[in-house]
């Protein structure tokens, strides 16, 4: 039964790549499920990052954003902040689909902090370029300069060019 | 307003770009 769940992953993973995202998703849920039976929370929460990936690409993005708050949830549990700040930024990126750019804001906001605390100044690069962006839509150019700058600085620290 | 929504698009598109090829493997 335990290596069922992980072939059922694997299919899920490889549905997804060949971007069959329906197939995709109904191998994660019978993934999730055995996970579910196992009590294994590290392979519950794999399942909902890659549900909530495979929804962004369905275009369902409610479901995706309820898929990466479960993921979200299980990494505090777990106490693994590169992935929390992970579920951040694709709740950050997934919001911003759905045009609710308070929310949006709120997520990369916490992708922020969980990136600085980390000292992971891609992640924080990133984060930046996302807040300046969300500021704009909200209406806060002021804001939105701010975080503009600290992308162009941390960017010219990287040497990310582009 | 056609010309902050493709600002917006631009960040979450690297983000979708990235995801395409993201899988949490077993």
């Amino acid at each position: 039964r335990a290596a069922q769940g992980r072939a059922y992953g694997n299919l899920g993973n490889t549905h997804y790549l060949l971007g069959s995202f329906m197939e995709a998703t109904a191998f994660h849920k019978e993934r999730l499920a055995i996970a579910k039976e196992f009590g294994d929370k590290a392979a519950e929460r794999r399942a909902y990052s890659n549900l909530g990936n495979a929804h962004i690409f369905l275009g369902r993005f409610d479901v995706a954003a309820e898929y990466y708050k479960k993921t979200l949830q299980l990494s505090r549990q777990l106490k693994d902040q590169a992935v929390e700040a992970q579920a951040c930024y694709s709740l950050g990126n997934t919001y911003t689909l759905l045009q609710d750019y308070e929310r949006a804001a709120e997520y990369h906001l916490r992708h922020l902090l969980i990136a600085q605390e980390l000292a992971d100044r891609v992640g924080e690069g990133r984060a930046c370029w996302s807040l300046g962006n969300a500021y704009v839509s909200m209406g806060s150019p002021a804001q939105a300069l701010t975080f503009a700058k600290k992308h162009l600085e941390i960017s010219q620290e990287i040497g990310d060019r582009n | 307003g056609q010309r902050l929504h493709l600002m917006q698009v631009d960040s979450v598109q690297r983000w979708m770009e990235d995801l395409k090829l993201m899988t949490e493997c077993e």
